[in-house]
């Protein structure tokens, strides 16, 4: 319990070998799994179908990787500090949010231990503080016009309730104040009561 | 503007200008890209009512008017760059598939890039003009993902020079095709090849399936709409059943493989370039990921500025949503996500290009890595992203329900690509069919490249830990 954390969870080069070291332990695992069943049974397809839960894991793994690498690859090459800064805080909270979720995986693999996964889970939520400030910022800089996102809720200029209103006097059932299903069904029936 | 609104976006830290530069790739990306959506978004042409309030089939006309009127307007803006066509066609459907989504997305670049240069000048300007119409019938109803199961069959003739396909079994018709039901005049059809009684695989024909100038179906060819379906109301997803249906031999792609006029056949360099559309789909697919992923957040997250609730303090006013720490653990890693998925989709995008310049050039080494990567990568952010779009949903509380949100047709619009052009799970085992083979070679001893190189350092890297 002691032992000095082994990665140092706020640094970007760290964080791409924590999952570079997952993906190659679930790739390892899975073909330790595929090589016991194939022992078993001496059937390849069998043997494969018997592995394909770890398979898929390995595989996810791999592809988590590639994501985590390409967004740490992304950051070298901003040269706007505030930029930078803004898009570094958002790869330090989608690694370490990964890494609490798949925390199973980073122990099992010896990459970290139960307190650095206390640590990861603590500063996840430091980096929601610290992403706060910015989000609208971050979601208006996609620059979706309102024509495109079609939605009321997310409109830019934020007056969601007025046009909320609006949209539903657009429904198809309020072209009349009394809709006609009322003379056909309800009417003859409350008129017998 | 919404007093919430203003304040948050005059306390950012940054500029948004330079980011969305950044995500555009540069600002004269920024502003064509604007020019292009404005002229999408201003022209009175290409206005539309609201689909939520339309019907399945006034939805359907409403979209082919929008798309024949798109195909004019592109090529009166003399619109040619591939990824300006994508922009402007995005932004007058405003996000909504449609019906000429297969026509440009799959039949015009299966022709570019399978197609040999006869046949490319036969068939790409009439479909450039519309004339032709076309669409990529690969799924059947009883096969999918697993493309050597498919049944349909092309058995050559060679006293005619013709191949003859049939849709032999009632699970061979071709089902799910985008604009196959009622818009399209042609099919590329993938259809197993006989030759002499053998079978030598897959491959894929342009076959004629409605008469021109009447649009009639033509005879032997059953083809019609398969009904609505989870959302995708304006597409004509459509069957189709062949029967006996002739076509010159000149009709089939044979960029790679190739079928001589007495039946010789000459093999393709490798197996994987028949599948050459489906693998650039799956790159799209990274990107498309990211974009409903992103507005879903942009959704969500301006909405939880805007929205008040409940109360964190006794007696104070009631705070935005999204100081909540809940809310920011729903919605902030998504918003992470979207921009990771961002750099990912242009990683593949490019990788694309490359491979598929490289191949061009006879160079098929990468091939296999595009085909794991793209098939993994695809599968990873398609189940990430429709995840991400129902937690912004919920995270609008009841009103991420109401169609005026825009969420649920964003899920209902994504959500099939966790099915098409593979379904997820099979596309993770393909990429694992590629990492159980790079880990084996890792492991006797071979140097490895790529996405995959850290296999090579495997022992080195792996240590015993001490528990």
């Amino acid at each position: 319990a002691n032992r000095p954390p082994v990665i140092d969870i706020d640094d970007v080069s760290r964080l791409v070998e924590a999952y570079k070291l997952r993906a190659a332990s679930l790739v390892e695992g899975a073909a330790h799994n595929y090589h016991v069943e194939l022992g078993r049974r001496n059937s390849k397809e069998e043997a494969w179908n018997n592995t394909a839960i770890d398979l898929v894991r390995a595989s996810e793994a791999h592809c988590h990787y590639v994501v985590v690498k390409l967004f740490a690859a992304k950051l070298t090459e901003i040269t706007d500090i505030s930029v930078h800064d803004v898009l570094c805080t958002l790869f330090q909270l989608y690694a370490l949010y990964g890494i609490s979720k798949n925390s199973g995986d980073f122990l099992h693999a010896g990459i970290f231990n139960d307190q650095e996964i206390s640590q990861v889970q603590q500063r996840v939520k430091e980096l929601l503080t610290a992403v706060r400030p910015n989000a609208v910022a971050l979601v208006d800089a996609f620059d979706y016009p309102d024509a495109i996102l079609s939605s009321v809720l997310g409109r830019y200029d934020g007056n969601v309730y007025e046009h909320m209103f609006e949209w539903a006097k657009r429904s198809p059932l309020n072209k009349t104040e009394v809709h006609e299903s009322f003379y056909k069904y309800l009417k003859p029936l409350q008129s017998k009561l | 503007m919404n007093p919430d609104l203003r304040r948050e976006r005059e306390s950012a830290t940054f500029l948004t200008e330079s980011l969305t530069h950044l995500l555009d790739g540069g600002p004269e990306k920024t502003r064509r890209r604007r020019e292009i959506e404005s002229l999408a978004l201003n022209d009175p042409d290409l206005q539309h009512e609201d689909p939520n309030f339309m019907t399945y089939s006034e939805r359907y006309d409403a979209a082919v008017k929008k798309s024949s009127l798109m195909v004019k307007k592109i090529q009166e803006n003399a619109i040619s760059n591939p990824e300006e066509i994508i922009f402007f066609k995005r932004y007058v459907h405003r996000g909504w598939p449609e019906p000429l989504d297969l026509h440009l997305g799959m039949f015009l670049p299966t022709i570019l890039n399978q197609a040999t240069p006869e046949q490319q000048d036969r068939f790409f300007m009439p479909a450039w003009n519309l004339q032709i119409i076309g669409t990529y019938a690969q799924t059947e109803m009883g096969h999918g993902t697993f493309i050597r199961g498919l049944e349909t069959t092309a058995t050559y003739d060679p006293s005619t020079q013709e191949f003859v396909l049939n849709s032999p079994t009632v699970t061979s018709i071709k089902w799910w095709p985008g604009g196959l039901g009622k818009t399209s005049n042609h099919a590329i059809v993938l259809a197993q090849l006989y030759i002499q009684g053998q079978c030598k695989g897959l491959h894929a024909f342009i076959v004629p399936i409605r008469k021109m100038g009447t649009h009639e179906p033509l005879p032997g060819v059953i083809v019609g709409d398969i009904g609505p379906k989870f959302g995708y109301d304006q597409v004509d997803n459509g069957f189709l059943k062949l029967e006996n249906i002739r076509i010159p031999r000149e009709n089939m792609l044979m960029r790679y493989a190739k079928v001589m006029p007495d039946g010789t056949y000459l093999k393709p360099p490798s197996d994987k370039l028949t599948y050459g559309t489906m693998v650039f789909i799956r790159c799209m697919i990274v990107g498309e990921s990211a974009r409903v992923l992103s507005q879903a957040c942009t959704i969500a997250v301006r909405y939880s500025a805007v929205r008040h609730q409940s109360e964190l303090k006794p007696g104070a006013p009631e705070p935005q949503i999204l100081d909540y720490q809940t809310q920011q653990y729903k919605l902030f890693p998504l918003l992470a996500t979207a921009y990771a998925f961002r750099f990912v989709g242009n990683f593949m995008r490019d990788m694309y290009q490359r491979i598929t310049a490289d191949i061009n050039d006879g160079d098929y080494s990468q091939l296999p890595e595009l085909h794991s990567l793209s098939a993994g990568l695809k599968a990873f952010t398609s189940w990430v992203a429709t995840a991400g779009i129902e937690e912004c949903r919920m995270a609008c509380g009841g009103h991420g329900y109401s169609r005026s949100s825009g969420l649920p047709d964003i899920y209902v619009t994504f959500t099939p690509s966790c099915t098409y052009e593979g379904e997820n799970t099979v596309m993770m085992l393909q990429t694992a069919r590629y990492l159980f083979k790079s880990y084996s070679q890792a492991k006797s001893g071979q140097r490895l490249s790529g996405t995959v190189s850290y296999l090579s350092d495997l022992h080195s890297h792996i240590q015993p830990q001490q528990v």
